[in-house]
C-alpha cells in the first residue's frame, strides 16, 4: 500500500488574510508526516503525531500554541489520537500548560489501562511523565486575545472562524 | 482544531485530532475532539477520519464513527464523508468538516462549512486547498 497523510487545520469562516497561513502550515503538516512514513520503521501513528505537532506549534492554528481562550482568558486544550488495529485510543481533556496535547494523548493510550484523562489529572499526568512545561505567555497569541475581547464586546465577526451558530455554543 | 489520518505501507492506520475548542467557552467545556467516534475515529477494518467544526454538533452524532460506518458498509471515503456531514447538519443545524482515509488508501475530503485548510502527500506530490473543490498540487 502506499503511504498516505492527510490533515486539516480547523473549518470555518477563516478571514482571507489567514488563508495563506493556513495554507502553509497545512502543507508544511503534511510533510513531516510524510517523513515519519517513510522511515524505515514507519508507522501511521508516528506520522499522525508528526503532523499534528507541527499545527500544534503553528500559532496560525486552534490548538497548543495559538488555542482559543475560555471566557475567563484560559486555556484548556483537548486531543486524541487512535490506531487501527487494536482500537487503542489515548485522549485529553482541558489539559493546560503544554505545547504538544497529542503527545499526552499519545502517553495515556501507551502508558496507562485507560483511554482518556482530564482536567487536573490529566494534568498531572503529563508532568509525572516529564511533558515540558509551557507557560501561558508561549501558548496564548495575540489573536487569542483578541478573539476573546471580540467575543466579549460582541465584535465575533472580526476574528471569530466558526459559524454563527457556533458563536452560541 | 487540527487533524492528521495516515495508512502506512503496512496498512495500519491512525488518526490524530487535537483543539483549543471555541472562543469564549466556559471553563470546564470539552468538545467532540477527544471523544472516541467524534473528533476521530480509526478501525483497520474500515478507514480513519478526524473531525473539525462545531464541537456540540459533531458529538451528537459521533460524526467520524458514523463516517466509518458508512465506509463498512460499501460507500467510498469521499462519498462516506460527504452523506455524514449532510446528516449532521440536518439533524443538528451545525456546520463541520472531516477529513477521511479508508483501508486502501483513498482520500475523502469534504466540509459544509465556508472553508477548510487541508493537504496531504502520496506519491511524491502534495495537493492541499482550503475552497470547496480546490486542489493545489505541488511535487514533494
Amino acid at each position: 500500500i502506499d503511504p498516505v497523510i492527510l490533515v486539516h487545520g480547523g473549518a470555518g469562516d477563516i478571514p482571507e488574510w489567514r488563508v495563506p497561513l493556513k495554507l502553509h502550515g497545512v502543507r508544511k503538516a503534511a510533510r513531516a508526516g510524510y517523513v515519519s512514513l517513510s522511515k524505515d520503521e514507519c508507522s501511521a501513528l508516528d506520522a499522525v503525531e508528526a503532523a499534528v505537532k507541527v499545527m500544534e506549534d503553528d500559532e496560525a492554528f486552534n490548538a497548543g500554541k495559538g488555542s482559543v481562550l475560555t471566557i475567563k482568558g484560559t486555556i484548556e486544550m483537548d486531543a486524541i489520537i487512535m490506531e487501527g488495529k487494536n482500537l487503542k485510543t489515548g485522549a485529553v481533556a482541558g489539559l493546560s500548560n503544554v505545547s504538544n496535547p497529542v503527545t499526552v494523548a499519545r502517553l495515556v493510550m501507551d502508558s496507562t489501562p485507560h483511554i482518556f484523562l482530564a482536567g487536573p489529572g490529566a494534568n498531572s499526568f503529563a508532568r509525572e511523565k516529564g511533558v515540558p512545561f509551557a507557560s501561558d505567555d508561549e501558548l496564548i497569541t495575540d489573536f487569542a486575545r483578541q478573539a476573546l475581547d471580540d467575543f466579549i464586546h460582541g465584535r465575533g465577526e472580526a476574528t471569530s472562524e466558526l459559524g454563527q451558530e457556533s458563536k452560541h455554543g | 482544531t487540527v487533524g492528521a489520518v495516515a495508512i502506512d505501507r503496512y496498512g495500519r492506520m491512525a488518526c490524530a485530532t487535537s483543539t483549543g475548542g471555541m472562543t469564549g467557552k466556559l471553563p470546564g467545556r470539552v468538545g467532540d475532539t477527544p471523544l472516541v467516534g467524534a473528533g476521530g475515529y480509526c478501525d483497520d477494518a474500515g478507514g480513519a477520519s478526524s473531525a473539525t467544526g462545531h464541537g456540540e454538533s459533531i458529538a451528537k452524532v459521533c460524526l467520524c464513527h458514523q463516517i466509518i460506518g458508512l465506509m463498512q458498509s460499501g460507500l467510498g471515503p469521499k462519498e462516506a464523508t460527504q452523506r455524514a456531514l449532510t446528516n449532521m447538519q440536518n439533524r443538528t443545524g451545525g456546520t463541520a468538516g472531516a477529513i477521511t482515509l479508508s483501508n486502501k488508501g483513498q482520500v475523502g475530503i469534504h466540509f459544509n462549512s465556508k472553508r477548510m485548510a487541508w493537504a496531504y502527500v502520496r506519491n511524491g506530490e502534495v495537493h492541499s486547498g482550503i475552497n470547496p473543490d480546490e486542489d493545489e498540487i505541488e511535487l514533494l
